[in-house]
């Protein structure tokens, strides 16, 4: 069984994508066996591993709506262990052509049955939104990961996030727990990123992870040549914190 | 009548709510009348101006659903000049409830003509989605300003999003023009900007403001204390970049 992780905040920007791709890359390069589902109709999951979503004949939109096997829309990707199930522009069609669909809360969930067993861990990377994507990816996962922006406007939005995640668990996923909370975009030299940092930690206590992901230009440039910071530049700050939030989340896993 | 602008992109975190505070702030301290609207049910608008979404018993949502008053859900803001139709959580229960509504795209159009009389511009702030919020918002419109964060994700949604305007101008609101886009978040010291800044401004040209915003912890630390950077540290480059954009904003208007 493998572990499905969804990594999900409904405010925008707070690193979600980055995050996903990275911890994804830097889990793979442990040796797992990891697939990366990109939900979001942005595609900057699948565009941040090198692929062009225009281009992409079948997707998840297609595995969810049109019953497209799980092998013919499967990606490899540069990273040796990770496969992308790939998303472009279609899937933003699926907020209303799900509408009056039974059980259209559980598709990705069903999707993922046949799947999981090719794998040791899913990562699922959320659109900024709580509607019908997110809550497949909360219903398919067993876990939440939850990136967090060292900012007022990200800090204010954990509640509403933590609530929605309570109602999934209470309603369509008993099983769902948070994996943790992982700091991003922190910038040592602003008082408001300590501030955050503090009240968020002072918070949540052991579910933020130790890892904290600074601030760094080349996770922001490294999606311009649709590579994962580890194979773009491993050397920079961004990378070698991924690498240890990679490590940290596998020896959570292994706590069970 | 009013000049009514959606403060839209789909692409999360690239400044829409930071834009709609300070750009309408900018704009009530040259003389006009405006309002500000939150269309997002994170409702950050609202706590940027200094009020507590979750004190809130009637917001936009209320105004929408409910047919509550425009007099009764409006509020007063520090800015004089300045009013804000607020938003909570609420609003994110109308995604679903709007679905089998007659013109649901069209609510808030119908709702601002009775209260176009009392502004000179009227800006919504949009959430991270293309969903009914802010096709709403899209179709209540006369024009659109979108701010693009200065990184690669962010530039390459832009494509998706102009497309998204068109599909609104040919369907639901021809009359819908772009008002204009602003470069946001900019750092000189990266090259990553700058290319990004080239590309926008050489495909887009007189569309894109002289103003760029730089990036400038001041506007993040602004709504942790509810206020407007204007109001919050007015000599700061953040404030004076949104002072030098309203002026520009107001200028492009006058030229019709
Ligand atoms: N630690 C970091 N340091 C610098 N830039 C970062 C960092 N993490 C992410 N970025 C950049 O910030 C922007 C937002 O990050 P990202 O797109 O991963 O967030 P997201 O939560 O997935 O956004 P959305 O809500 O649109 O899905 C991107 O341009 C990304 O390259
Ligand atoms: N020019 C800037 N310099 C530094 N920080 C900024 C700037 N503009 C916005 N911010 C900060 O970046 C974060 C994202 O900005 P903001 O919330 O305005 O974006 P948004 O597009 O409204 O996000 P969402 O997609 O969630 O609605 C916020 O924490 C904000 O305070
Ligand atoms: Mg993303
Ligand atoms: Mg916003």
């Amino acid at each position: 069984m493998a572990k499905i992780v969804a990594v999900a905040n409904q405010k925008g920007g707070v690193g979600k994508t980055t995050t996903s791709v990275n911890l994804a890359t830097g889990v793979a390069l442990q040796g797992k066996r990891v697939l990366l589902v990109d939900m979001d109709p942005q595609g900057n999951a699948t565009s941040g591993l090198g692929l062009d979503p225009r281009t992409l004949q079948t997707t998840v939109y297609n595995c969810l709506i049109n019953y497209v096997k799980f092998d013919d829309a499967v990606k490899n990707t540069e990273v040796s262990g990770l496969s992308l199930l790939p998303a472009n522009a279609d899937l933003a069609g699926a907020e209303i052509e799900l509408v009056n669909v039974e059980e259209r809360e559980k598709l990705l969930r069903h999707f993922l049955k046949d799947v999981e067993p090719l794998f040791d861990i899913i990562f699922i990377d959320c659109p900024p939104a709580l509607g019908i994507l997110t809550v497949n990816a909360l219903v398919a996962a067993r876990s939440v990961l939850i990136p967090v922006q060292c900012e007022y406007y990200a800090m204010e939005g954990l509640s509403r996030l933590i609530g929605s995640i309570d109602r999934i668990q209470q309603s369509l996923n008993p099983g769902l727990t948070i994996e943790g909370i992982v700091l991003t975009m922190y910038d040592a030299r602003n008082t408001l990123a300590r501030q955050v940092t503090d009240q968020v930690r002072g918070h949540f206590k052991e579910l933020v992870y130790q890892s904290t992901i600074p601030r760094n230009v080349t996770l922001a440039e490294a999606p311009s040549y649709g590579r994962p910071v580890l194979l773009y530049n491993v050397a920079s700050a961004g990378a070698q914190a991924y690498l240890s939030l990679a490590k940290e989340f596998i020896s959570h896993g292994e706590k069970g």
